[in-house]
Formats: C-alpha cells, sequence, structure tokens
C-alpha cells in the first residue's frame, strides 16, 4: 500500500 | 532518510553543479543537450509542485529549491547566456517520441487519479529517460569532454543509490513504490553502458570517445 501522499523522497 | 538516500541525494546535488560550474568556467555548453536539461526542469517543475501543498522537512523544502533553480539556471545558460556555443545541430534527438508516452504512462498508470499525482507520476516517468537526448548527442559526436562523463556517472549514481534506498525501505520500513522502482531500474539500467565507459576509460585518464 503506497502513501501517495508521502514525497519526501527527491 | 538512511545512507543511500542522503548520498543519492548528494550525488544527484553534485551532478547539477558539476554541469553548471561546467558551463560556467569554461564559458561553453559544448556537448550539452539542450534538450535533456529542459525535461529535467520539467520534471522537478512537474514533480516539486507540493513545495506549495505541503510541507516535509526543512531538507526537503532546501533541496527540491536548490534542485529546481539550478534546472533553470543551467537552462538559461544554454538557451541565453551561452547560446553561441550550443552545439543544437547535434542536439536533434525528437522528445515528442518519450513526452507522449510518458504522458499517456502517466495518465494510465498511477497510484491515484488526480491532478498533483498524475504531475508526479509524469515527472518520475519522464526523468527516467530524460537523459537520452545526452546520451543520443554523444552517441552522434562519438566524444564527450571528460567533464561531462563526470557529470553523467553522479546523475547515473544517484538512481543506482535510491535503488539501494528503496530495498532498505522495503525491509526496515514495508515501504515499496512500483512506479518509482520501475522506473528507478529503467533509469539505472540506461545508464549502465555509459559506466561501462567511464570505468574502463575515462578514470583510466581516457578520453571518452567511442569507435566510429
Amino acid at each position: 500500500e503506497v502513501d501517495t501522499t508521502d514525497k519526501d523522497e527527491l | 532518510m538512511n545512507i543511500f538516500r542522503l548520498t543519492g541525494d548528494l550525488s544527484h546535488l553534485a551532478a547539477i553543479i558539476i554541469l553548471l560550474l561546467k558551463i560556467w568556467k569554461t564559458r561553453s555548453c559544448a556537448g550539452i543537450s539542450g534538450k535533456s536539461q529542459i525535461l529535467f526542469a520539467l520534471v522537478f517543475t512537474t514533480r516539486y509542485l507540493d513545495l506549495f501543498s505541503s510541507f516535509i522537512s526543512l531538507y526537503n523544502t532546501v533541496m527540491k529549491v536548490i534542485y529546481i533553480m539550478c534546472a533553470y539556471a543551467t537552462v538559461y545558460l544554454i538557451y541565453g547566456k551561452f547560446k553561441a556555443t550550443y552545439d543544437g545541430n547535434h542536439d536533434t534527438f525528437r522528445v515528442e517520441f518519450l513526452l507522449i508516452p510518458v504522458v499517456l504512462l502517466a495518465v494510465l498508470i498511477n497510484h491515484a487519479f488526480a491532478p498533483m499525482e498524475i504531475l508526479w507520476t509524469f515527472s518520475i516517468y519522464l526523468e527516467s529517460v530524460a537523459i537520452l537526448p545526452q546520451l543520443f548527442m554523444i552517441s552522434k559526436t562519438g566524444e564527450a569532454e571528460t567533464i561531462t562523463t563526470h557529470y553523467l556517472f553522479f546523475l547515473g549514481l544517484y538512481r543506482t543509490l535510491y535503488l539501494f534506498n528503496w530495498i532498505w525501505r522495503f525491509y526496515f520500513e514495508g515501504f515499496f513504490d512500483l512506479i518509482a522502482v520501475v522506473a528507478g531500474l529503467v533509469q539505472t539500467i540506461l545508464y549502465c553502458d555509459f559506466f561501462y565507459l567511464y570505468i574502463t576509460k575515462v578514470l583510466k585518464g581516457k578520453k571518452l570517445s567511442l569507435p566510429a
């Protein structure tokens, strides 16, 4: 399950 | 944050700065594909729109802003300040062959059918192939300046380190993003041929030139 709000990576 | 992620980001930063310094110091962008640089500027622009919608960390914000600013500075140097040295005759890759499939793929295969998410997905897919105009240009001219090869090495190393970051995150955080991983794999594979030439030639002090 991917949390699409997790945009920590560059 | 793990060591692979951090060194990946720093490798990415190193690549961007090497390219900017090369152009600035030599007052020339000869051998650099302006098309690839426009694509990278587009990648950062579409991916980092969340700068306006969410705050993740100071590190995250600062790095995103630096990447975006450097990308546009590079494009400006190539198409503005040092336009006379831009080798457009050899920068003939048809970018629509990349953009059209990437747009379609981003619309069809994404985590959520929402504008921001589709733009993020577009940027991930586009980044994986954005270097192709540059590699095409090198294959056309048959050579690259050594400083350009250092740029390419760090740019390729960055996504390779991210692959290790994703393996780490899968094992220790249970995190797995199929879109990023598949695109990252494609991106890394595109650099493999170059990595081979870089290690066997450039690191031994020879200029990168391809057999005619």
